[in-house]
C-alpha cells in the first residue's frame, strides 16, 4: 500500500 | 554549511487576484501552499547527511510524522522580523485581523509564541538549520524500524550544535539546550495544525491536492 503513496514515489526519484 | 548549502528556494503563496477575499480563499491558499511545501521538505530530507541511507520506509514514517513541524519552523522563522504577524510566504503575510478573519486565531497564536521564543533569541539561520534537521531526526514515530540508525543521525547533528555554539555563542553556555528546549512547542503547534487542516479535510469544502490529503491522511 505504501508503494502506491506519492511521498514513496518522491523519495525514490533521484534528484 | 551542507545544511546552509541545503536550504530550498522560497515559495510564493500567490492568492488568486481574481478570487474575493473569503475564509475558503485563505484555507485554499493554504492548502496550496502547503502541497507544495511538502514537495520541498521531501526534497530537501534527501540532502540531510544519513537520511537517504536510511531504508524507505524509515524515511516514509519520519516524513509522515514530522513534516508539519519541519514547515512550521520554517513559518516561525520566516516571520521573526515581523513582530505579531505570521509570514506564510513572502506574499501571504497574516496579521491579528487576518488571522480571527481566518478562523486561525489559536493556530497563528501558538506560531507567534514560537516565533517570540526564536525571537528572542534571536535565533540566525545556522541554528535554523540545525534546529530544523534536529526536528527531521527527532521523530518519534513508533513504525520506525532501524532506531539506532535514527539515533545515529539526531546525534550527529546534536554534536554540530554543540560545536556551533562552542564556537559562535562561546558566552551563551546554556544557548543549545535553549534552542532545543523549543521543540515541545513546536510539536504542540504542529499537532495544533493537523487537526485544524484534518477538521477541513473531513468537511470537505476546501480543495486539497493529494500530497497533502496523503500527508494529513497518514
Amino acid at each position: 500500500k505504501e508503494k502506491h503513496k506519492i511521498l514513496h514515489r518522491l523519495l525514490q526519484n533521484s534528484s | 554549511s551542507h545544511l546552509m548549502a541545503a536550504e530550498p528556494e522560497k515559495l510564493f503563496a500567490m492568492p488568486d487576484p481574481l478570487v474575493q477575499d473569503s475564509y475558503l480563499k485563505t484555507m485554499t491558499t493554504l492548502c496550496d501552499l502547503a502541497d507544495r511545501e511538502l514537495v520541498v521538505i521531501i526534497g530537501w530530507a534527501k540532502h540531510i547527511p544519513g537520511f537517504p541511507s536510511l531504508s524507505l520506509a524509515d524515511q516514509m514514517s519520519i516524513l509522515q510524522s514530522v513534516w508539519l513541524e519541519v514547515l512550521i519552523l520554517g513559518v516561525a522563522f520566516r516571520s521573526l522580523p515581523y513582530e505579531d504577524e505570521i509570514v506564510f510566504a513572502e506574499d501571504y503575510i497574516m496579521d491579528e485581523d487576518m488571522s480571527t478573519m481566518a478562523g486561525l486565531t489559536e493556530l497563528n497564536g501558538a506560531i507567534n509564541q514560537l516565533a517570540r521564543k526564536y525571537r528572542n533569541l534571536q535565533l540566525d539561520k545556522e541554528e535554523f538549520v540545525m534546529l530544523k534537521a534536529i526536528a527531521l531526526t527527532n521523530s518519534d514515530s513508533v513504525h520506525i524500524e532501524d532506531l539506532e540508525a535514527v539515533q545515529h543521525l539526531k546525534d550527529v547533528l546534536h554534536e554540530a550544535l554543540l560545536e556551533y555554539e562552542s564556537t559562535k555563542h562561546s558566552d551563551e553556555p546554556r544557548r543549545a539546550g535553549k534552542l532545543l528546549m523549543t521543540l515541545p512547542l513546536l510539536r504542540q503547534t504542529a499537532n495544533r495544525a493537523l487537526h485544524h487542516f484534518y477538521n477541513l479535510k473531513v468537511e470537505g469544502k476546501v480543495p486539497m491536492h493529494k500530497l497533502f490529503l496523503e500527508m494529513l491522511e497518514a
